[in-house]
């Protein structure tokens, strides 16, 4: 069996509409741990793993199972939750559905009929990093639509005391500048400069749920993967970004 | 010339 109750269906809206925007499937793998899942996006260029441990639900009861989600028709079903809409999701298992069922007033439920996607789980890979600047989302955000006007790429760079993310166009320049002792950072770690360019439009996907009053945290090498991690409503959000070089 | 790596590379 699979029950769990979420005080905020508006919160895990954002949470779906993210892993919408970069995934066309997922297949949440259910315990009596909580629900983790992790997916690759089409291209391959982005992962994303999602986490939500048990606590982070106001009631949770579930056994193993492996539920396969199509993204765009949960989103649609979510993008219907209302303010003070609780949500619950439960499997029903003889018609190999997911209730999702929104909560306030009365119950509305749809009941999202499943993939089998069991064996298409994803590997998250170990990589290591000695650069991690800790940012309040909302700075992160403005940066990264401000370089959207001028390139379709951004260079990230870190060094022990600043966080940079430049883009260049063929006429125009931008550049966003954190040091340590702004207040958007939180902190910034690493004992080396590291440089990595990424693409802005999954960069632009990655952050889709963050507001104001997240914290981002990114990990950051040369030509390395960058790794993303923010937390929404107690939802742990991870990304893998691969970087773009030159040849 | 720029290039778009997959993760697959880092895998």
């Amino acid at each position: 069996m699979f029950k769990a109750k979420l005080e905020s269906a508006k919160e895990f809206k954002k949470v779906v509409d993210t892993m919408a925007t970069l995934l066309d499937e997922i297949c949440l793998q259910v315990n009596e741990e909580g629900v983790r899942a992790a997916a690759m996006d089409p291209s391959h260029v982005a992962l994303l793993s999602l986490n939500i441990p048990r606590i982070a639900f106001e009631d949770y009861q579930a056994d193993e199972h492996e539920i396969g989600i199509e993204l765009e028709a949960f989103k649609k079903i979510m993008n219907r939750a209302k303010a003070k809409d609780k949500l619950i999701l439960e499997l029903d298992e003889e018609r190999n559905r997911l209730n999702v069922i929104f909560e306030n007033q009365g119950k509305r439920k749809f009941s999202l009929s499943l993939l089998d996607l069991s064996g298409a789980t994803t590997k998250v890979p170990e990589l290591e990093y000695h650069n991690v600047i800790t940012i309040k989302g909302d700075a992160l955000k403005e940066a990264l639509k401000d370089a959207d006007l001028i390139s379709d790429h951004v260079i990230m760079r870190a060094s022990p005391y600043e966080f940079k993310i430049e883009a260049k166009g063929d006429l125009n320049d931008f550049t966003a500048e954190f040091s340590s002792e702004d207040d958007a950072i939180i902190s910034i770690e690493g004992e080396e400069e590291v440089k990595s360019a990424f693409n802005l439009e999954y960069l632009l996907d990655m952050v889709k749920g963050v507001s104001k009053g997240d914290i981002v945290k990114l990990y950051l090498g040369n030509d390395m993967p960058l790794k993303m991690e923010y937390s929404l409503a107690g939802c742990e959000l991870m990304f893998l970004l691969a970087p773009r070089i030159e040849e | 010339q720029e290039k778009q790596l997959t993760l697959d590379n880092f895998f």
